[in-house]
């Protein structure tokens, strides 16, 4: 399988929907400014395969929410008219067999409440899960999500934190 | 369970030298460094966990502790990707695994990417990097910046490197 | 003791809004961002301890928690070169500052300790870095590597800068 | 004050007798490969402050002696038919007045015992680190030694925490 292209709504710095891709079969760098959101694209994917809250960065999922970047006290200017918004959306498109996509796609409301979505259809977060699983998507503690500083740590772990990486949910 | 992780143990672990010889190969250094994976028990391994030995070229064994901190990065990618060589995952995406790294280190980093997508299959990666000497070695850029006529908000750029052939960007200056 | 904390306190609460703008400030941001420290009590500082505000610019206020790697780094950095400002050490060692700095703000850390080394006293520091964009703006440079010849040991090899005038490494190459 | 030059005698990596400077007085920036001694110059400057062993990595301090760099089993060989040294020296050479230089000197024996100097004369560590102090050099929760990975550290602190920073030894 491979990733097509990650569609971010009002997620984090992403105000109004941005698509990042097409990502080509190979490496892809993502490059930019601090502060950029490069490490906000990360935590989006993070996000909508299912990982738990506490592995995105800062405490309560509400907070991934855009919420405007103005000083305190200045309006809401960049949609204009428009009111904050009230949800985040990230869905991942992944062809699956060659020229066959699945969107995967997770909401979440400024109060926390999270939705899934298998190409556009609502399940539950167990069939969620079991459909990534089933496109070998699953992220545990896995080897294939490298957060920003993890590899010093890996590298400091002991015997036992290391067999952890080695437990994967095939 | 035990089974399955003594399995997937032995594919990681033929894999790891193999892997750490390509980080660590240099023209000082024809033969790359030492990596090596032990289980301290392989009746009860998660109690014991599994011990990791990497020895830089040139060096003599020391515990991960004692070496650099690029040493450290270096040893702690090899690992990463012999879980990726063992079993791997559709994709890979990694945030700021260069920081540690001097230039030689990314070169062999970024390459090891380079080949990856070339030969195996799956080996899409999406890495995020601060350093040109990382990302002049990949299939595509993607610039994510803010966007002051969008209220500072973050915006994408994609650039389709191969489109523009196998220029690498470190030629233009002449060796700048 | 309280005394000589608030007294310290106040004056490095005086100087870390201009350190942090001088380290911010851009082109496309020509004030630069806005940088704050509060004491929780002033009877009892130590029990409930200072808050430190950092605003990069065009950025509403969040907790440090929720700035990025880079973003961190800078405010971290503003604030002890304020403490430096405040009670001014002989000379000040630092390794590897600049991991999570872009460019831009590799440029301006450095700028910030040559101008630091070109006007105040004293004002002597050696600062550890593999990036060029960092180092082409010091005074001197040292160079430490492994010699094969001692039997892979430490060697030292050190060069004035400043002897060659100001010729930044990034012009040879004509922007690359 | 002004730092005039480091030397290192079987210090870490650095084995046999190395001057590291001199140092300008303005900005030097110490460059070099991953793993070649930059971060141990880093250690060679906090063990000759008298900073406790905790600080150094690594648990013990007489592991700082240099010991070969040849793999388990070969003979120690660069120093030829020299004996593996016994004892690491560290000296710091600084400026106190225009043209007037004081020698702090710490060594270090294998079995982990310490014995300071000030211009060839030994002293207590009590004297050593006041000798120190007199000139400013005193090296506490310090914001003048910022090791490799701390400058994050600082960041994540808690307001207690940076209190600490507060509390200089002036
Ligand atoms: N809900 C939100 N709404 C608006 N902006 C947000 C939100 N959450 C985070 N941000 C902003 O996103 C920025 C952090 O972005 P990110 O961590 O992705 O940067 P980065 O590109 O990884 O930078 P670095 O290179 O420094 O690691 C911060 O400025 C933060 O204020
Ligand atoms: N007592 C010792 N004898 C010999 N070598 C030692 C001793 N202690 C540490 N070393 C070696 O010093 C090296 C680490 O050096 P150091 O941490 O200074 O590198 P560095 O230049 O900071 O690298 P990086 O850029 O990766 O941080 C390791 O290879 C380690 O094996
Ligand atoms: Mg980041
Ligand atoms: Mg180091």
């Amino acid at each position: 399988g491979r990733l097509l292209r990650i569609e971010l709504e009002n997620f984090k710095s992403y105000a109004g929907k941005v698509t990042v891709g097409p990502f080509p079969p190979g490496f892809s760098a993502v490059i930019g400014p601090n502060g950029g959101g490069k490490s906000n694209l990360m935590d989006a994917i993070s996000f909508v395969l299912g990982l738990p809250s506490r592995q995105l960065r800062g405490g309560f999922l509400g907070d991934v929410v855009y919420r405007g970047n103005l000083a305190a006290g200045e309006a809401y200017t960049f949609l204009a008219e428009e009111p904050a918004p009230q949800s985040a959306v990230v869905r991942l498109v992944y062809e699956h067999e060659p020229d066959r996509e699945t969107v995967f796609s997770r909401t979440v409301t400024v109060s926390g409440v999270s939705t899934y979505r298998v190409d556009s259809r609502a399940v539950s977060l167990e069939t969620y899960l079991r459909r990534l699983q089933a496109v070998h998507l699953s992220a545990g503690p896995q080897s294939f999500l490298v957060f920003q500083n993890q590899v010093e740590e890996i590298a400091n772990r002991s015997p036992q934190q290391l067999a952890a990486l080695f437990e994967e949910t095939s | 369970r035990t089974r399955r992780f003594l399995e997937y143990f032995r594919t990681v672990s033929a894999a790891i030298d193999g892997i750490y010889k390509q980080l660590t190969r240099a023209p000082t250094a024809p033969l790359g460094g030492i990596a090596q994976l032990q289980l301290e028990s392989e009746r009860e391994p998660y109690r014991y966990g599994v011990k990791y030995y990497a020895m830089p070229p040139g060096k003599r064994y020391r515990d991960m502790e004692q070496l650099s901190g690029g040493e450290r990065s270096v040893a702690a990618l090899a690992l990463l990707f012999a879980l990726q060589a063992a079993r791997p995952s559709p994709f890979l995406v990694m945030d700021e695994i260069d920081a540690a790294l001097d230039p030689l280190n990314v070169q062999r980093v970024s390459r090891y990417l380079r080949e990856r997508a070339a030969d195996e299959s799956p080996a899409q990666s999406v890495v995020i990097s601060l350093k040109d000497a990382f990302y002049e070695n990949a299939n595509a850029l993607v610039g994510i910046y803010r966007d002051p006529s969008a209220g500072h908000a973050s915006r994408v750029l994609t650039l389709d490197l191969d489109a523009f052939g196998a220029v690498s960007l470190g030629d233009e200056g002449g060796g700048a």
